[in-house]
């Protein structure tokens, strides 16, 4: 199974991970 | 065996009318459902989306994927002897990569099936929130991420995906979306023009939505009149001289409305009107990110910010795996399998989340909307690139959606 989010967001905003990381709910995704 | 082979003489016999013509029909049933499967109108309706990879694709395609999806959900919720589930839930785990010391109850003979302990809890605590505007909503791996440009999604590095055709867009020539009777199970309150009470819980409007205060009419902010008299504590005994003589809800949502609209943060049904794809506020940029839950993992799913969902819509489609493998392989795997998009908006603009199913977890649930069932069998399948909708209003009349918390859990994967 399978999350995407889709999301509008000022441009500055910046993924805090890697393509291929493991994560866990509630990690950090992204931050402005 | 060489001499039957060989010497075995061959006798044809005519075919009565009645077994040809059945033949023709299921010819003909087969073509239907393949050209069903492989045409799926882009966001221009003009473009198609069809099943495009290597050989592995296409005999995948040719399997009844929905069907062994619900026999594996039905095979997966038989009880097991208790005396077997210790031993069978250690192996899976270890089979998967489970952590049993966070799952709650720990105890493995209170799992009745497979079913059950796939869709285990985990322990209050095991999964402490970050404190930023965006958190991973489920436990997985990161597939990809970026910015969505030109209203394309981009799958694997060259390959993309329409974003219309991932979320949905009412256009002419298409049946209009159903309108599902809702019916939901959390519900939120006002208590008062700056409060309300969302499951139990007090959230300030303004936080919620990101929106700033209202000055008052002496100019002070209102957080700073707020504060000299008390917090509601229970439904429908605060008295506020401020809240027109309407009522408070009246007034909460004109004066909601009226913040919205002062910030620019519109509803997204009202957005979406007329709005070309991919188009947003100037200074802003449309993001996503795609999070693959393997077989071992955590299968609830939990809201990854503080966000107001306005709307979902169910596209019934396949059941393919959404394994990295199959995503490398498969393009448009997003838009052909069987999703529920839920949209909405958070204090930066436009929100949406797509849980979409595969194979072995054909099954979301989504816990706000007792309506949804998916991975259903039906005799009579929706026209491909349609959705089945249904709009959240009556969850918060201010909020005009179902409110979310951060982490707050929303739902989850079944097993077929």
């Amino acid at each position: 199974s399978t999350i995407v989010l889709v999301f509008e967001a000022p441009q500055d905003f910046e993924f805090t991970v890697e393509a291929g990381q493991k994560i866990k709910m509630g990690e950090k995704l992204g931050d402005l | 065996l060489a001499d039957a082979w060989t010497q075995t003489p061959t006798k044809w016999y005519p075919l009565p009318v009645a077994v040809g013509a059945l033949l023709l029909i299921v010819l003909q049933y087969r073509r239907t459902r393949r050209s069903e499967k492989e045409v799926h109108v882009d966001e221009d309706g003009q473009g198609v989306v069809k099943l495009k990879g290597p050989w592995q694709v296409h005999v995948l395609g040719a399997l009844p994927l929905n069907s062994l999806s619900r026999v594996w959900g039905f095979l997966n919720s038989l009880e097991l002897p208790v005396w077997f589930r210790p031993f069978g839930f250690k192996l899976y785990s270890w089979t998967f990569g489970c952590n049993l010391d966070e799952i709650n109850p720990p105890d493995l003979t209170q799992y009745a099936s497979l079913g059950e302990f796939f869709y285990r809890k985990l322990k209050p605590g095991a999964r402490p929130v970050a404190d930023t505007v965006l958190v991973s909503p489920a436990d997985g791996r990161v597939l990809h991420y970026g910015v969505i440009r030109d209203g394309r999604v981009e799958q694997i590095k060259g390959a993309t995906y329409s974003l219309d055709a991932l979320l949905g867009v009412e256009r002419p020539g298409l049946p209009p979306p159903a309108n599902v009777e809702f019916h939901p199970r959390d519900q939120a309150e006002v208590l008062d023009r700056d409060f309300a009470d969302i499951n139990g819980i007090q959230y300030s409007l303004h936080d919620f939505l990101g929106t700033p205060r209202p000055p008052t009419a002496e100019g002070a902010p209102q957080q700073e009149q707020k504060e000299q008299k008390p917090v509601p504590t229970k439904h429908g005994e605060q008295t506020d001289a401020s809240v027109s003589p309407d009522g408070p809800l009246q007034d909460v949502v004109a004066h909601e409305a009226g913040v919205a609209a002062e910030m620019g943060v519109r509803p997204f049904l009202e957005r979406a009107q007329g709005r070309p794809a991919g188009s947003v506020k100037p200074e802003h940029a449309l993001f996503f990110t795609v999070i693959y839950l393997a077989p071992g993992d955590y299968h609830r799913f939990h809201s990854p910010t503080a966000w107001v969902v306005e709307k979902r819509r169910h596209f019934v489609g396949d059941l393919f795996s959404v394994s990295p493998w199959m995503v490398d392989k498969l393009a448009d795997v997003f838009v052909l399998n069987e999703r529920v998009a839920l949209l909405g908006r958070w204090k930066y603009g436009f929100f949406g989340m797509v849980p979409v199913g595969a194979t072995n977890v054909g099954s979301i649930k989504i816990n706000f909307d007792q309506a949804l069932r998916t991975n259903v069998a039906t005799r009579h399948r929706p026209p491909v690139g349609t959705f089945e909708e249904a709009v959240y209003t009556s969850a918060s009349p201010v909020l005009r959606g179902q409110p979310l918390s951060k982490a707050q859990e929303m739902g989850g994967f079944y097993l077929g």
